[in-house]
């Protein structure tokens, strides 16, 4: 991907602060995704030495796909269609490939992204161009393709999990997710929480759902839940109406030019007699209303590129495409296959106030290319799911937000950029978006902090990353929410945005075992044989010991008050361990509401030594009476004077 | 409907597998065959979980849930990417 590893701070100038050519090379990361695309320049293996030693996996022989496409860097390359092929018949070689290859693109995509090699000269059509490069250029990457044309099957997720486990990954990125269940139900968090006791890092995607509320999947407190930003990057293309005015939108289009002047603009539901002509779906336009014009198409229910398709087929010579109230002002740049630019909810209710009012409305588009240094950036897409949790509202969830919004990263050769079977343009870099392009970036972050910091668990890792992110702009204002326009919550933004050259030196971490998470199986009331479905082995919770979900060392704090009134009192206990110099740290409380007094014991924590470890207490103490669904959040901040380990606090009352 | 088959993962408790059995896959197929004569396992699961997955009628799912040593009988789920 371009730009993103300047965007997290990965340049030059901090190259010499992560150990590319040591640790991170023994560093193996497992994609669970749609395969693999081996030919893509990201997965060159030049200057890589031998495999680690510790690697068992192999690559898997199949429908054009043989052992020689892997190499030093691609070590890894499985797939698992039995589960699929039972419920959907077997696979037709013909339409997908019966082995590692992806023949989706979001595999090679995601893969890419989290750990790709560096390449010169990547671009779309000659946006995004610059030298693309994973967050972990130097770690290994095995592929596990358990997606297909037909959807993801747990039964073979289970087995890609099992197999990653058995081959030794170390950090596992899953850009993947279901409903929502309970954890001892949901196979990716049961596989996760075997990978965690074996010391692996997961990551997945907080879902594309947003922006409501209670939108988040794989929320399970061993996985570390990425929700998405976007980057100070843009893709302007401005729609220029015969009225004078101009409204921003954003393209990939790269094509004919459209004809010289302004062109009549009509609106998709005027060109239809279907009563959601508005959106552009498939057969609905009429061409003798919509040849030799453009048309302005409402966002929504089919693909963006399809739209563009549609418009397309019925002889429109390009087409606005307008986002409703369920997007806002959030642009998504798509490399469609005629002229087009996506606005903003506020755009296109001007624009299609005009087509509506004036007897002979006209517009063109004028298409600027690649923008950068966009401010403010980033912002929460608004796409990206947000909490509360609703499986454990004591766990704030997302964990953290990393870039995801028009991200460019390595495609397969099989499809064209739209992924439309008319689309026959072939490319070797793509421009997507979702949590699905955020995830791979904190899976890549991972593997550098793991090749810095061999001897750290996966919730040491996940707390250096939350406790360093940003939930700021340099300026002090509170990091912005796309979707209304306003400040972002830690409901949407978790910890924050990643910022991975701090992460390298948090100072202190909120670390976890894989007992601490039994204890937390326990205070959820989970049965003997649900823990024992997780864990493998039998188990019993201590019938004498009191458990407590608000006792998980976790890196930020969710505190769920009733609303009918009175005084209600939550403890939350947490350990910090030293993984910096002696020093003492000092508290810092923020908090934007009167109605809970926090108080934290003690209030100072001095370390003398490395992998010290000192406690703090929080008491968060409801004060008077809240409406339901009211929220709060507030802020702990331990900092001995160069390190500040940061913690959101998000209140709610139901 | 009461025939057809779906896929399920059925997860088992291995602490429990009786001494008669010398390998978990043995016990596995065992306990499937069971309840379903006719079905094989797709998969059989070593180290996230210990268990297998099978195509199985719903009677067949009620009944290997009644079976000794199996945890739980789930329905497969499908996910999708995001």
């Amino acid at each position: 991907t371009t730009r993103t590893p300047e965007f997290l701070g990965l340049g030059k100038s901090t190259d010499a602060l992560f150990p590319e050519t040591d640790s991170v090379s023994d560093v193996v990361v497992g994609v669970l995704d749609t395969g693999v695309w081996p030919e893509s320049h990201s997965f060159a293996d030049d200057g890589l030495g031998p495999v680690p030693a510790s690697w068992k996996g192999f690559c898997e022989e199949g429908t054009n796909f043989t052992s020689s496409h892997c190499n030093r860097k691609l070590i890894g390359a499985r797939f698992f269609s039995r589960g699929y092929e039972a419920t959907l018949g077997p696979i037709d070689a013909s339409r997908e490939s019966k082995s590692p290859r992806d023949d989706d693109g979001h595999g090679t995509h995601t893969a890419s992204t989290a750990a790709g090699s560096v390449v010169e000269g990547a671009s779309l059509f000659g946006f995004a161009a610059g030298t693309a490069r994973g967050m972990a250029t130097r770690a290994r990457v095995a592929v596990y393709k358990v997606c297909w044309l037909g959807g993801c099957f747990s039964s073979d997720i289970l087995k890609g999990l099992d197999q990653a486990v058995e081959d030794n990954v170390n950090v596992l990125s899953m850009s993947l997710g279901g409903g929502m269940s309970e954890y001892y139900r949901d196979s990716v968090a049961v596989g996760a929480f075997a990978a965690m006791q074996k010391g692996i890092f997961i990551s997945s995607s907080a879902g594309n759902a947003g922006p409501s509320d209670f939108s988040l999947s794989n929320v399970a407190p061993w996985i570390t839940t990425v929700g998405a930003g976007t980057l100070d990057r843009d893709f302007p293309a401005y729609v220029s109406l015969g009225s004078g005015q101009n409204y921003s939108g954003v393209s990939l289009y790269k094509g004919d030019a459209l004809p010289h002047g302004m062109l009549p603009l009509i609106y998709a539901g005027n060109a239809s007699n279907a009563t959601n002509g508005n959106l552009c779906m498939m057969g609905t336009l009429i061409p003798e209303k919509v040849a030799g014009k453009m048309v302005l198409c409402d966002r929504g229910l089919n693909a963006r590129v399809q739209k563009g398709a549609v418009v397309k087929a019925a002889g429109g010579l390009g087409m606005v495409l307008a986002n409703t109230a369920s997007n806002g002002e959030e642009l998504v740049a798509d490399a469609h296959l005629l002229p087009a630019s996506c606005v903003g909810e506020k755009s296109g209710n001007a624009i299609k106030k005009y087509l509506f009012s004036d007897t002979n409305p006209t517009v063109t588009i004028l298409f600027e290319g690649t923008k950068v240094g966009v401010q403010p950036s980033p912002v929460v897409a608004a796409f990206s799911s947000r909490g509360p949790n609703l499986i454990t509202p004591q766990i704030l969830k997302p964990d953290i937000i990393a870039p995801g919004v028009n991200i460019i990263a390595g495609w397969s050769g099989k499809l064209g950029p739209t992924g439309l079977a008319i689309d026959s343009r072939r490319v070797a870099f793509n421009i997507i978006s979702g949590t699905s392009m955020s995830c791979p970036h904190v899976s890549g972050l991972a593997a550098l902090l793991k090749g810095a910091h061999p001897e750290w668990s996966p919730a040491a890792i996940r707390s250096a990353l939350m406790t360093t992110a940003y939930s700021s702009y340099k300026d002090g204002q509170i990091l912005l929410d796309i979707a209304t326009g306003k400040p972002s919550t830690p409901f949407d933004h978790g910890a924050g945005h990643a910022d991975p050259v701090a992460a390298l030196d948090p100072g202190l971490v909120y670390d976890l075992t894989v007992d601490d998470y039994l204890d937390f199986l326990c205070a959820l009331n989970y049965t003997d044989d649900q823990i024992s479905g997780l864990t493998r082995k039998e188990f019993s919770c201590d019938a004498k010991k009191k458990y407590s979900v608000t006792d998980l060392n976790y890196p930020s704090f969710a505190v769920n008050f009733q609303s009918n009134g009175g005084s209600s009192v939550y403890n939350y206990s947490r350990t910090l361990t030293n993984v910096g110099p002696a020093g003492t740290y000092k508290l810092s409380l923020k908090s934007e509401t009167q109605s809970v007094k926090i108080s934290v014991e003690p209030e100072t924590l001095s370390f003398s030594h490395a992998n010290e470890k000192k406690s703090y207490t929080v008491t968060f103490t409801a004060v008077g009476s809240m409406s339901p669904d009211s929220k709060s959040f507030g802020r702990i901040e331990w900092s001995d004077g160069k390190h500040i380990v940061g913690s959101p606090i998000a209140f709610s009352w139901s | 409907a009461q025939n057809e088959k779906t896929t399920y993962v059925v997860r088992m408790a291995s602490h429990q597998m009786p001494k008669a059995f010398e390998r978990h896959a043995h016990w596995y197929a065992a306990s499937l065959k069971s309840v379903s004569p006719s079905a094989d396992m797709l998969y059989t699961y070593n180290n996230v979980v210990h268990g297998f997955s099978t195509r199985l009628t719903d009677d067949e799912a009620r009944s290997l849930q009644g079976q000794p040593g199996v945890i739980s009988v789930w329905p497969e789920l499908k996910y999708e990417l995001h």
